[in-house]
């Protein structure tokens, strides 16, 4: 008997009874499940390796929109392994189902974790452009172990039937919000969250001005893409992988200066900054000077404390705002001083619009988002908007700065799901 | 080891490639609807673990044109309650061995809209 079996629990969408193994009335309730392809399950068709990978792709895809992730087991007991994937013939890996040889029935999936191919089918890998997608079947047939059924609407990895599709295939916005009915949505502290600015050249020369969302975790980080309400597909990447020259994990802030004649990125962390060339894409190693970074934030900002929290560059008063604990420290970039009346504690620079609604202190991440135009505070699984001028036209009583009620951070930034760390490199 | 199952191994050879019997006739087409999930369950079937479950009847008479146009209307067909050439065809298409759980779930039910991509773009290779 499998022991994973006691960690199944009910979904939130009972069934009748005796519905087939397509339902969803089951979900796991672990956070990290185990897969295997079976040794005695190889297909012929394609080297194992690439089984394999296909296979740590599949369920990355899934992991990357669910808050489950999908490690590979190859070492444990085969009894403990959560899903065991096979190929297989006719009567194949003991199962009671017999495959029906080339054409039809391609694969299937039992409820309690086990996924079969049928090697008669002509099984091929992402980048080819015949035969059956061995990326699209595993991905639906971890959507029935998962728990979702068939479903005939358009688009959707669930439909019964294969359908041809080009190599940049994924799970849509319906697909990620069935799954996450089961699973619920990812949720989880940022270390910090950014829009990057860049200046691009279309083919007349002409220079328009475009930013870019990223949101921090520990050693990894996703792009936002506004437009789509996602992150970018195959986010999360490791920071080393798309920062060179900054910490690799737990960056504190980050924070851009842009004034006429300023345009300067840093990066904090510790006690100890770094200035990010946007232009080589890599972090500065000296000054106009030529004194080295990563420089002392007490040298750089005189009367800024050490660890931040967070912090935020506001360009319309032109003033850093850097927190910790509950004080809040304005930083004036061209006297490089604090200003004089701050330290001050963070409900009275930014109050609560309503009573008891304040994070107070501690923050995560203070984020400007020029998709939304506003200052956000993140602290936990929950952000809090700061009132710009028209939230203020709209309820007069707001008070400058004022701090909105809290909102979950997954309900305006969706899918922003970790993955594995084993499936990091995939 | 190698799994196998003839005394003689001989099922570890090389199979020439097996192609699945097509569906081509009402019988084929009865025992397809019943496996997929197309036909009512038996009375007293009650909960069973999917491999232990005996196959549902097999649609006839009123019933079989009934489930037959149920499944023609999910796969986009002319929903005569007929089995024509096109609803065969649709049944031979390669597809998941899972049974269809909820065949009257179409693209217009409750399930969340999907939000397009820009111009209706394929997404990015990641």
């Amino acid at each position: 008997p499998k022991r994973f079996l006691q960690t199944l629990r009910p979904g939130p969408d009972p069934q009748p009874k005796g519905s087939p193994q397509g339902g969803g009335t089951w979900a796991f309730a672990k956070k990290t499940l185990t897969w295997r392809l079976v040794v005695e399950g190889y297909s012929s068709q394609l080297p194992v390796d690439e089984q394999r990978y296909i296979f740590h792709l599949a369920f990355r895809m899934w992991s990357e929109v669910m808050p489950l992730d999908f490690r590979e087991d190859l070492a444990g007991p085969a009894a403990a392994v959560d899903i065991k994937l096979g190929f297989g013939r006719g009567r194949h890996l003991g199962c009671p189902r017999v495959f029906d040889g080339s054409g039809q029935e391609f694969a299937h999936a039992w409820r309690l974790g086990d996924i079969h191919f049928d090697d008669d089918e002509h099984f091929t890998p992402p980048t080819s452009d015949r035969g059956i997608s061995l990326l699209k079947v595993a991905v639906h047939e971890i959507g029935h172990v998962l728990g979702l059924p068939h479903t005939y609407r358009t688009g959707s990895v669930m439909q019964p039937n294969y359908l041809p599709q080009g190599p940049a295939f994924e799970l849509d916005w319906s697909d990620r919000k069935a799954v996450q009915k089961l699973y619920g949505s990812c949720e989880g502290a940022f270390d910090t969250a950014f829009d990057w600015v860049r200046r691009e050249d279309n083919h007349r020369g002409a220079g328009a001005l475009r930013f870019s969302t990223y949101f921090f975790r520990n050693s990894w980080y996703w792009l936002y893409e506004n437009r789509n309400n996602r992150t970018r597909y195959g986010d999360p990447i490791r920071i080393v992988a798309g920062w060179k020259g900054i910490p690799a994990q737990n960056i504190d802030a980050v924070v851009h200066v842009w004034t006429w004649r300023r345009d300067e990125r840093y990066f904090f962390k510790g006690n100890q900054y770094w200035r990010y060339d946007s232009d080589k894409d890599q972090a500065h190693t000296e000054d106009e000077q030529g004194k080295s970074y990563p420089k002392l934030i007490s040298d750089g900002f005189p009367g800024i404390p050490s660890p931040l929290d967070t912090a935020f560059y506001d360009r319309r008063k032109q003033l850093i705002y850097f927190f910790k604990g509950s004080l809040v420290f304005a930083f004036d970039v061209h006297r490089n001083r604090v200003l004089g009346s701050y330290p001050k504690k963070m409900v009275d620079v930014f109050p609560a619009a309503e009573p008891q609604s304040h994070p107070v202190g501690h923050l995560d991440a203070a984020y400007y988002s020029y998709a939304h135009r506003s200052v956000f505070f993140f602290k936990g699984r929950r952000y809090w908007k700061v009132a710009r001028e028209e939230d203020r036209r709209r309820r007069p009583g707001l008070p400058a700065d004022g701090v909105l009620p809290p909102r979950p951070i997954s309900g305006t930034w969706f899918d922003v799901c970790d993955v594995h760390t084993s499936a990091l490199s995939v | 080891e190698t799994l196998f199952h003839s005394r003689d191994r001989s099922d570890l050879a090389p199979w020439p490639l097996r192609r699945a019997a097509p569906i081509a006739d009402l019988l084929a087409a009865q025992r397809f609807l019943s496996k997929y999930g197309w036909a009512e369950a038996p009375a007293g079937a009650g909960a069973r673990a999917p491999h232990a479950a005996p196959p549902p009847a097999r649609p006839a008479g009123a019933t079989l044109a009934e489930t037959l146009r149920k499944f023609q209307k999910v796969n986009a067909l002319p929903a005569s309650g007929k089995l024509d050439a096109a609803t065969l065809a649709a049944m031979n298409r390669p597809r998941c061995g899972v049974p269809d759980t909820r065949p009257l779930r179409q693209a217009t039910s409750a399930a969340p809209q999907t939000r397009p991509t820009p111009l209706g773009r394929r997404p990015r290779a990641r």
